[in-house]
């Protein structure tokens, strides 16, 4: 605090508070939070900027023309000599293109460390050489991730493994228009309260960008702490009054016509079910430390993510499934109880719970490897399948048309600037 | 509680270094470079100052059968603030050796403080 008064570093611990305090890129250089670097909440977060000299250039930007300029970043740029028109006008407007957004967790930035980590016999000199860039991303993951993910695993394949889909890959697919145009604000230990504040880090032009699908996930941190009593738990009532803030402010602050899917949260148990008995990969030279010793450990210090979850003891176990169900109903009453003006609020079942449902294997295999408390690389893929499998199920009207022109823009702009 | 994370992330490095001297049949001293040799070179000084403030410690208790969490015990990382409460552990424990866990701890780290060839911080 003593530094940031001198007024050499203010803007060094301004950049510093954006990155840390709002979650939003650290370097920026035009402030539209949008950045070119990748990590440090940039463009492995955010889709990449590309011209960050400028404020009115970034991925998301609703434009009529781009005939000189490409102002939203997806490529699309240059007038066809033909009809003497955009190809922005040609092959994007009227196509209803949207954005894709998380807001959420952990869960959503798709929290990962490397068991190679923690694996003695894997050690070797190119173990950790990933070890700074992946600190640099709170060690998420949001490029691989269920809403946001838009990368392969091809490139961190020492460190993670396994398919990758996601909504905005799915939203991508169905019109290339929508290029870049992601938007993942998922925290560690996020909860409703701290989601009242999170959503403002959202950016989003109500009126000078196009309307988003987005998707709010909190998966368990409203029942979950370190702490060994329910005081920590989210109340129902704490739970609808700020769910209900976060709401009000997306249907002020989202452009008319975006689509929010809220999920309620998971049932834990199924870690301490699935995992108990498996041996932790920091046990795994001598086969002596279970999921059972390390959820007690990481209780025993008080810096478990989840007492309740994580815990040898059902009691407390089945305690915070009740609560978090309890909340989960909180969430589909809010939703059916309460209309909002520009923007339309859908309940959304978790899908995890079908995704272990129906997984024919080991289901070990959907649970993060170290902490033994997040959705796998291969459980983030099925989410997103099951997620959007409901979404055309449920909602059809929700899901935008297929953009005819989507082979043209291809064909012309190839990858379309890529990541 | 017990040091929390430092305590933690000091058990799973000493388990790591115990371990790549049971895998590769090394003294602990060689696995400790080792381990260090793997980190990225940024944090190389960072390593260099474990070795030399902790390392003559940790192969000491290491050598002495010690296991990941007596040793946190032993250099402090983890410190036992409420004596009435058990010690975290994250491997097992040696039955035989932990009738009063408490004077083991304090004599784990009076050992390594008189064992240490560096002052502790």
């Amino acid at each position: 605090k003593e530094i940031c008064s001198i007024s050499a570093f203010k803007k060094l611990c301004q950049l510093f508070n954006n990155f840390t305090d709002y979650h939003t890129p650290l370097f920026d250089e035009d402030g539209d939070s949008f950045s070119i670097e990748n990590t440090f909440r940039g463009a492995d977060w955010r889709g990449k900027d590309c011209n960050d000299l400028n404020p009115k250039i970034y991925p998301g930007r609703l434009t009529s023309s781009d005939a000189v300029v490409d102002s939203n970043c997806n490529g699309i740029v240059g007038i066809d000599p033909a009809s003497n028109k955009s190809y922005e006008e040609l092959w994007c407007n009227g196509t209803m293109a949207m954005g894709t957004i998380l807001l959420g967790d952990s869960a959503g930035a798709h929290f990962h460390i490397p068991p190679s980590w923690l694996t003695a016999k894997e050690l070797n000199t190119d173990t950790y050489s990933d070890l700074l860039t992946i600190l640099e991303n709170e060690l998420d993951w949001p490029m691989l991730s269920f809403v946001t993910g838009f990368q392969t695993t091809e490139k961190w394949k020492k460190d993670i493994q396994g398919p990758v889909d996601s909504t905005y890959l799915k939203m991508r697919t169905l019109n290339r228009c929508n290029h870049r145009d992601y938007q993942n604000i998922g925290v560690n230990g996020a909860r409703s309260s701290s989601m009242k504040e999170l959503v403002k880090f959202l950016a989003r032009h109500r009126l000078l960008d196009k309307p988003v699908m987005a998707t709010i996930e909190l998966l368990g941190n409203d029942v979950c702490s370190g702490h060994e009593d329910t005081s920590h738990m989210t109340t129902p009532e704490e739970y609808y009054n700020n769910m209900h803030y976060v709401f009000e402010y997306l249907d002020s602050a989202l452009p008319v016509g975006s689509v929010v899917f809220a999920t309620g949260l998971v049932d834990g148990r199924i870690l301490y079910d699935t995992l108990h008995s498996n041996i932790h990969p920091i046990g795994s030279t001598r086969g002596d430390v279970t999921y059972s010793d390390f959820y007690d450990y990481l209780n025993c210090l008080e810096i478990s993510p989840c007492f309740g979850w994580m815990n040898s003891n059902e009691t407390w176990r089945n305690l915070t499934s009740d609560r978090a169900l309890e909340l989960t109903q909180t969430m589909e009453k809010l939703i059916k109880e309460t209309k909002y003006q520009n923007i339309t609020v859908l309940y959304m079942p978790v899908p995890l719970h079908q995704v272990f449902d129906t997984w024919k294997g080991d289901k070990a295999d959907l649970i993060e490897p170290v902490d033994g408390f997040h959705p796998s690389q291969i459980t983030n893929a099925l989410v997103a399948n099951v997620t959007w499998q409901y979404i055309r199920d449920t909602y059809p009207d929700i899901v935008p048309p297929e953009n005819p022109y989507n082979e043209l823009i291809q064909k012309k702009f190839g990858d379309q600037g890529g990541y | 509680i017990d040091g929390g994370t430092k305590c933690a992330g000091c058990v799973v490095i000493v388990a790591l270094v115990e371990q790549l001297s049971f895998i590769y049949n090394e003294t602990v001293a060689d696995s400790l470079a080792r381990f260090c040799s793997y980190l990225p070179p940024e944090i190389d000084i960072a390593c260099q100052f474990v070795i030399k403030t902790y390392g003559p410690s940790i192969i000491d208790l290491l050598e002495d059968n010690e296991t990941p969490d007596t040793v946190c015990y032993g250099i402090e990382f983890c410190k036992k603030y409420d004596k009435s409460k058990k010690m975290c552990h994250l491997f097992p424990l040696p039955p035989s050796h932990f009738k009063d866990e408490t004077e083991r701890v304090t004599r784990l780290v009076t050992k390594a403080k008189g064992k240490s060839s560096s002052p502790f911080p």
